[in-house]
């Protein structure tokens, strides 16, 4: 059995609605560590994976590892109709895994709300990708900076055109833009140290200088979910696709992975 | 115009 409960508005439910514009369905697997969600855009150019740990949520429990598809904007939706105040179950039994129930009860506890929702085939949504900490240090720089600050470059910039540059060395690091009715730059000075203050640009990792074109669409796409969160952190290379990163609580994490554009 | 790449080039499927 798995079920976790949450109360309305909480960080899984914002994420799940930020990343709607990019994913319909997501490969969902619970273990008594916590809840991981991956998934992939329909073109195949952002790869999603998630991971809670289980004492982010209100209550959580999972006796056997599960592994489930969900369709993610159907659940959504059924969030969506949640009340203020209202706390959230979600609920997988042994006996039926088929579909999943979700569970409203309003803060009174006079009122509650059963809703089934059939799982879905999501198989092909996984890839296979390093464990994180050896893939980090291939990652030939690595930089933080407040998210707000990534949303404003990426909207800033997507008034000119569809593309991004981020040019990456040990004195700055730039957004760059070029399009039919002119250019945009912005640069940032960044800091340098392992613990980056949290109003500031700081590069955390350099091993030489490096810069990915990517499309606006998908870095506006990543910046969303990273404004649920005061810090984001990115990383390049040119063998990799470009990270992006939030982190949730002490072990959890967002981890966004864009495959750049390619000059031929 | 650079050529958008897709993320099977640096990730295999499971």
């Amino acid at each position: 059995m798995f079920e976790l409960t949450m109360a309305k508005g909480s960080i899984l439910q914002g994420v799940l609605e930020a990343i709607l514009d990019l994913v319909n369905v997501a490969n969902v697997d619970c273990s008594s560590k916590g809840f991981s969600l991956q998934a992939l855009d329909t073109e195949h150019v952002v790869f999603l994976s998630l991971f809670f740990p289980s004492e982010v949520f209100r209550s959580y429990r999972c006796d056997e590892d599960c592994s489930m598809g969900i369709a993610i904007a159907d659940m959504v939706d059924l969030l969506r109709a949640s009340n203020d105040g209202d706390i959230i179950t979600i609920k997988v039994t042994d006996q039926n895994f088929e579909d999943i129930t979700i569970t409203f009860e309003s803060p009174d506890k006079t009122k509650t709300t059963d809703m089934d929702l059939q799982l879905v085939d999501a198989r092909s949504h996984r890839l296979k990708i390093s464990e994180w900490h050896d893939m980090e240090s291939e990652y030939q720089a690595i930089f933080c900076m407040p998210s707000a600050q990534f949303m404003l470059n990426c909207k800033s910039l997507s008034v000119i055109d569809d593309d991004v540059v981020i040019r990456v060395n040990e004195e700055v690091i730039s957004f760059s833009t070029k399009g039919k009715s002119g250019c945009v730059n912005i640069s940032h000075v960044p800091n340098k140290t392992d613990n980056p203050e949290k109003a500031s640009v700081t590069l955390t990792h350099m091993r030489g200088p490096v810069s990915l074109t990517l499309n606006l669409r998908y870095m506006k796409s990543c910046a969303k979910v990273s404004t649920l969160f005061d810090q984001v952190k990115i990383g390049l290379s040119t063998k990799l696709p470009l990270m992006v990163e939030c982190k949730i609580a002490e072990k959890g994490y967002i981890r966004y992975f864009v495959a750049p554009k390619i000059t031929e | 115009q650079p050529k958008q790449q897709v993320l099977s080039r640096f990730f295999s499927p499971k």
